[in-house]
């Protein structure tokens, strides 16, 4: 009998902000991202951007900013809590 | 502890107590890794761990989930897998494990002995590394060469801690080089060995090899030959060229006339006086990846098995069907009474196991399970 599943919909049209909302929390506890006050994080904000960029030069990845599959797939990996710079 | 180069404790003897405990382990297993996690960081530098029980140490070790009182909350399984405070007071230095993961002692969930020994990192004051061969590279990696510090690590925590100057030391091979300590080195070196009725003259091995019985101390050897107390002595590299380094542990198999040399996660197989090509990995034996050394080993022949004595906990191998007996490792003062402190060496003779503990030998009873002797090490070179 043919079988529902439901996280094979759902998963494309939320991914984006599943990733932003991933990159967004892992930069702010290991790349001193500032919580940002009021509305949401945007994917091409400065410091989201420069952030991005820091995290992918410390782990050897392609500096872009963009949150790319290898990055994306990097900030998945289970790692320690300690931030990875200086707060 | 002190800002002059980042936060760094200002000793060298740093107390560590475990509080709340993960159910994924045995306890005694948590201690063990835990141990180990920190013997890591002893070997390669000046610094000494020492197990305290209350909840002022400095180094507090806790396995928690979700909010647990440092403002820095875990995440459930995966994600965040632990963190560890730098040197401080009060939270200072402690370590917390993320319990919603699945701890474990070998390749499956997370290893407890790797991830232990990076969050021992930060708390002895290192930051994350960008080398991914470093242990301290932030994200987890369940493969670890056998040397779990890179040289980078090596380098960072020895810039950290300098080595105490001017302390003798008695155990070089928690990380301190002959080099660094004339007494066993240079022309004091020979004078000492020939005063081997020093009184607190202690061996790292002692082991039966044909019909003689071996002495190890550092790279030095006495051979006894039977009860006679003409005893040969010298480097171990004048017996043994192939073997350029300390024994820590030696035990003998009379049914196969082969005696095994242990140095570190290393042995050396030596029939008659010959040693028998390259050295092996102690996991020949069937020992958890995290055994990196052994205090003590002895073959009993009575019951065909070799015991590895580790710590406070030793292993028990079947020689006959070449296995780990299962159940180990086990505490040795619930199996050994009366011996409850690190064993130096150990060695075999009809029915009695001799203890080295320092300076002294327990002779103890196998059949009867007690100690019924204690003796000066150095009676045993006729002094």
């Amino acid at each position: 009998a043919p079988t529902f599943m439901p996280e094979t919909e759902s998963t494309p049209s939320t991914e984006p902000q599943v990733d932003l909302k991933l990159a967004t929390e892992y930069l702010q506890q290991y790349y001193n991202l500032e919580k940002e006050t009021m509305g949401r994080m945007k994917r091409s904000g400065p410091s989201f951007t420069s952030k991005v960029k820091d995290m992918q030069i410390f782990f050897g990845l392609n500096a872009t900013g963009v949150l790319d599959s290898d990055t994306l797939e990097l900030m998945r990996s289970p790692r320690c809590g300690v931030p990875d710079v200086e707060d | 502890y002190s800002h002059i180069q980042g936060t760094r404790w200002n000793k060298n003897v740093i107390t560590y107590s475990i509080g709340r405990y993960t159910r994924d382990l045995p306890r005694n297993t948590v201690d063990s890794l835990v141990e180990s996690a920190f013997s890591v960081w002893a070997r390669a530098s000046s610094l000494t761990f020492v197990r305290s029980h209350t909840r002022n140490a400095d180094i507090m070790v806790e396995f928690a989930t979700h909010e647990h009182g440092d403002l820095y909350p875990f995440d459930g399984p995966r994600g965040t897998l632990a963190h560890a405070f730098g040197p401080g007071l009060g939270v200072g230095g402690d370590t917390h494990f993320d319990d919603d993961e699945h701890w474990t002692a070998g390749q499956t969930g997370f290893n407890l002995f790797v991830v232990a020994a990076h969050e021992f990192g930060h708390a002895l004051g290192l930051k994350h590394s960008r080398n991914p061969q470093s242990l301290m590279y932030p994200t987890y990696k369940s493969s670890h060469s056998a040397n779990l510090l890179s040289n980078e690590d090596i380098a960072n925590i020895n810039a950290l801690y300098s080595p105490v100057r001017g302390r003798p030391n008695y155990f070089p091979r928690h990380g301190w080089s002959s080099q660094n300590n004339a007494w066993l080195s240079g022309s004091l070196f020979p004078q000492l060995m020939e005063n081997k009725c020093a009184k607190d003259l202690t061996f790292d091995a002692v082991s039966t090899v044909g019909d003689a019985t071996f002495f190890f101390r550092e790279k030095y050897l006495w051979i006894k030959h039977n009860e006679q107390y003409d005893i040969k002595e010298g480097p171990i590299t004048n017996f043994m060229p192939k073997i350029e380094s300390s024994i820590d542990a030696a035990f003998w198999v009379p049914r196969r006339s082969t005696a095994y040399l242990i140095h570190e996660s290393m042995f050396w197989t030596v029939k008659g006086s010959l040693v028998k090509g390259k050295p092996r990995a102690l996991t020949h034996f069937g020992f958890p990846a995290w055994v990196q050394d052994v205090d003590a080993a002895v073959h009993v022949v009575k019951t065909g098995r070799t015991l590895f004595f580790m710590h406070d906990i030793y292993w028990s191998y079947n020689e006959n069907r070449r296995v780990m007996d299962f159940g180990y490792p086990k505490y040795i003062s619930e199996d050994f009474p009366g011996v409850n402190t690190t064993i130096n060496a150990a060695f075999y003779k009809e029915g009695f196991i001799y203890f080295f503990i320092g300076p002294q030998v327990h002779k103890y009873d196998y059949t009867q399970k007690q100690v019924v002797e204690v003796e000066k090490a150095n009676s045993w070179l006729g002094c």
